[in-house]
């Protein structure tokens, strides 16, 4: 799946 | 960084706070459920291997550090210091048909097949459902202590924030991430009967009672 951001959360 | 995310993330961890002293000060762990703490401590151990790879920011690395080291000292907790007070017959939920859906669909429905990532996968998709072994509990004993109501309004309340921390990122900055969005909700989801309860009966100083 696409996804549009670095894992930056918790 | 938004609004929602850091209430979110302020919420969890007031939820992991509120568990750990619980059991340190009551020195017993009556009423909560061990697999779910166990899944938890898997959840954090898993998502947060990034730890040694990628910096993100000061908050985050030491939030990621907080959230393994209080998981991981609510198990010793649970599991050796207070052992005794573990209420083995309630808590019966079979936590490998959490473990088990949650691998293969890691494997079948990632971002990308990388061993970070499949585990990253792995931690979000049972994050979502890690609190049913608690959720059963409860269900089992009829009632809960209103301390862990408040753990359990908290901790739901952190993934209910995150779905508009998500709203927001997607407004806002164009970024989403399906797979956490589509966990998150069913995570939350899973809290909607708690949360009735929660607010009609603890709000009002009730005991947490389930319809038997």
């Amino acid at each position: 799946i696409e996804k549009s951001s670095t894992h930056d959360e918790l | 960084m938004n609004i929602f995310r850091i209430i979110g993330d302020l919420s969890h961890l007031l939820a992991i706070i509120i568990l750990l002293r619980k059991i340190w000060k009551t020195r017993s762990c009556a009423g909560i459920s061990g697999k779910s703490q166990i899944l938890f401590a898997l959840v954090y151990t898993t998502r947060y291997l990034d730890l040694v790879t990628t910096y993100v920011s000061l908050y985050n690395t030491v939030m990621k550090i907080i959230f393994i080291a209080v998981s991981i000292a609510t198990c010793y907790l649970i599991y050796m210091k207070f052992k005794a007070t573990y209420d083995h017959n309630h808590d019966t939920f079979r936590i490998e048909f959490l473990l088990a859906p949650a691998v293969i669909l890691a494997l079948l429905i990632n971002h990308d097949f990388t061993f970070l990532e499949i585990l990253w996968t792995f931690s979000i998709y049972l994050e979502s459902v890690a609190i049913l072994p608690q959720l059963f509990m409860v269900s089992k004993t009829g009632e809960a202590e209103s301390i862990t109501s408040h753990y359990l309004f908290a901790l739901g309340s952190y993934r209910a924030l995150y779905i508009l921390n998500w709203i927001y990122r997607y407004h806002n900055e164009e970024i989403y991430d399906l797979i956490a969005i589509v966990a998150g909700i069913v995570q939350t989801a899973l809290y909607c009967d708690f949360f009735y309860l929660y607010i009609t009966k603890v709000l009002r100083g009730k005991k947490l009672q389930l319809p038997a």
